[in-house]
């Protein structure tokens, strides 16, 4: 268990080999708008299961020497092994940067932030906030499109057409005058 | 396999089947919480979609695994079978696939809803689940879809949007209903002084609805069974729901079968026995002589202090004060309120007649279609030919309309949810 003294488990100590690595530099932050389809749009679905385990099943639960991995508890951010890593990384192309920049931006623009291209510390607290595993762009194997996920994916229009239906009747001599008991759920 | 079936895009394909089982895998309890919590919480994230959706959700402890439709577990760092690897504590809480799994990292602090601290396990519940039926990162202020995580208000809710997005994949939620009314009550506001105050129910079967007009929607965490709330009355439902309001009289009746309720709202339970010291539940020939049961449906006409009986073809004009059917009554429902529009028309076996203050008009429903009634004073002024109860279509361009279009997310649960 994870060791904690106070009743309310407030104190609760939590090994540093199981906190997620901060991202603090534009290495660190390259990898997160990689994962996050910022650079290249993820592959999302094909990245689900270990083909050594096959369609997870818990009757054939991986075997323990599986389990070792548990242990590990390495945060590396490495969720996708992208093709082009290099290992020249003190002299990065300019493509590479343009790629970068242009993620960041898109980042910084989703995100509600001002779009700088800068890695300033208004994006670097964004990165760092708790998040979904799940990639924001992503390609589809099918037509291989980018999926944005913003709302235009779905062709939702906005409610806009709707009265704002109010629980007073119309009808000026009507003595109504309707109010919703408080709605909890 | 069924992971590579068909496009995986967001928002374009969706689960072909309404009812979809889902499990709390054994080996993916989560250490923090008690695992009757975990399935609580998950099960509340479930029933949330399920009111806002046609979908209904079941948890299946007992099928294969491959019969589950979605299996969701914690795990830390290599987990579950999973190529993704989870960060630690921090950032990433969970993940999930479309048409598939859920994980959450448990080594985030996971907590029950509205408990301070920590990250709100039903928030992110709510949100996997929202991408397992298809829903993308939605960068709307208040969309649970937004890919951070927001630090829980209290009483967080799915909202309007997001109700949209999961309709435009799924569609509406359709279905009859056995009676709709306006409750009306006397309170007293915080001067002190009387004031009229109603609500808006839909019921079908056994459970029910508020509806909030205000708000165009459902109350948050309806459907609710109906002996939770209207203590007394049938646990399957009622036929119909009356709320005889003028001078003289203010009583509130269920009808059921060949028998009727009188509701105490003081006590908010039927009454056993009434003022005049009436038993019930009464027959419906006793205490409306002339009516006969069972009734499809039935309202109150304040405008006459008439009770508007509905079987078949015909209806049942009832004049309270006189006790007794109306003269030249029963007549046929398409004589007292004909159709405005040649054959659009419900006919007869009406499931609802409404009178709703929200719109100071009738509706009649059948199936998942509403005709409105020609008003007395607005309609008829502005349009002199129109026949007195006249079934209006839609605005009269369009054929009646989806009970849908007017009255939104009023949409089922599974049974075995409601307790929820």
């Amino acid at each position: 268990e994870k060791l904690f003294h106070s009743r309310d488990h407030s104190d609760l100590q939590i090994p540093s080999s199981h906190q997620a690595e901060l991202i603090t530099d534009k290495d660190t932050a390259e990898l997160f708008l990689s994962r996050y389809g910022f650079i290249r749009p993820v592959n999302w679905e094909e990245l689900q299961f270990d083909e050594s385990t096959g369609i997870f099943n818990d009757e054939d639960f991986p075997g323990e020497e599986d389990l070792s991995g548990i242990q590990e508890g390495d945060s590396s951010l490495s969720r996708v092994d992208t093709d082009d890593d290099d290992d020249d990384e003190d002299s990065p192309n300019p493509t590479e940067s343009q790629a970068f920049i242009s993620a960041l931006r898109e980042f910084q623009k989703v995100s509600g932030l001002s779009v700088t291209g800068l890695f300033d510390d208004a994006t670097k607290a964004a990165m760092n906030k708790p998040r979904c595993g799940v990639p924001d762009k992503e390609t589809d194997d099918a037509t291989d499109e980018v999926h944005n996920s913003t709302s235009s994916a779905l062709g939702i229009n906005t409610a806009t057409s709707l009265t704002n239906n109010t629980d007073t009747s119309e009808d000026s001599n009507s003595t109504f005058s309707g109010v919703l008991n408080g709605s909890r759920r | 396999q069924k992971r590579h079936v068909g496009r995986r895009s967001w928002g374009n394909m969706a689960f072909s089947k309404m009812v979809l089982k889902w499990r709390l895998i054994g080996e993916g309890y989560s250490s923090q919480l008690t695992i009757q919590d975990q399935r609580h919480i998950i099960s509340l994230a479930f029933r949330m979609w399920s009111e806002v959706s046609p979908l209904d959700f079941v948890e299946d402890t007992f099928s294969p695994l491959e019969f589950v439709d979605i299996k969701l577990g914690f795990g830390t760092g290599r987990h579950l079978g999973c190529n993704q690897k989870f960060d630690g504590t921090g950032q990433e809480f969970a993940h999930a696939w479309f048409l598939g799994d859920v994980h959450f990292d448990d080594d985030e602090h996971f907590t029950a809803p509205n408990t301070g601290s920590g990250i709100s396990l039903l928030k992110v519940a709510v949100h996997e689940i929202g991408h397992v039926l298809g829903l993308p990162h939605i960068y709307r202020t208040g969309s649970i879809m937004q890919p951070s995580y927001l630090p829980q208000e209290s009483g967080f809710e799915i909202n309007w949007m997001d109700r949209k997005a999961i309709q435009h994949l799924y569609g509406d939620c359709k279905g009859q209903f056995n009676t709709v009314f306006d409750w009306i009550r006397k309170e007293r506001s915080q001067y002190g002084e009387v004031v009229i105050r109603f609500n808006t129910y839909f019921m079908r079967d056994g459970w029910y609805w508020l509806y909030e007009n205000r708000t165009n929607r459902t109350r948050y965490g309806d459907p609710v069974a109906l002996q939770v709330g209207w203590h007394g009355i049938p646990t399957d439902g009622v036929d119909a729901c009356v709320h005889v309001w003028n001078r003289n009289t203010d009583a509130v009746y269920f009808f059921k079968g060949t028998q009727y309720w009188r509701y105490d709202d003081d006590n908010d339970q039927v009454l056993t026995v009434d003022p005049e010291g009436h038993l019930y539940p009464r027959l419906i020939s006793e205490g409306f002589p002339g009516v006969p049961s069972p009734i499809d449906t039935a309202f109150y006409d304040r405008r006459d202090y008439h009770i508007y009986f509905f079987k078949g073809t015909y209806v049942y004009v009832f004049d309270v004060a006189a006790n007794s059917l109306a003269p030249g009554f029963p007549r046929k429902i398409t004589a007292v309120f004909p159709a405005v529009t040649s054959g659009d028309h419900p006919g007869g076996n009406i499931d609802a007649a409404y009178f709703s203050y929200t719109h100071n008009a009738v509706f009649l429903f059948k199936d998942t279609q509403f005709w409105r009634v020609v008003g007395r004073s607005r309609d008829r002024w502005r349009r002199p030919s129109l026949p007195r109860n006249g079934l209006l279509p839609r605005n009269g361009l369009l054929p009646h309309r989806k009970v849908e279009e007017q009255w939104f997310d009023i949409c089922n649960v599974h049974s075995s949810a409601l307790k929820v």
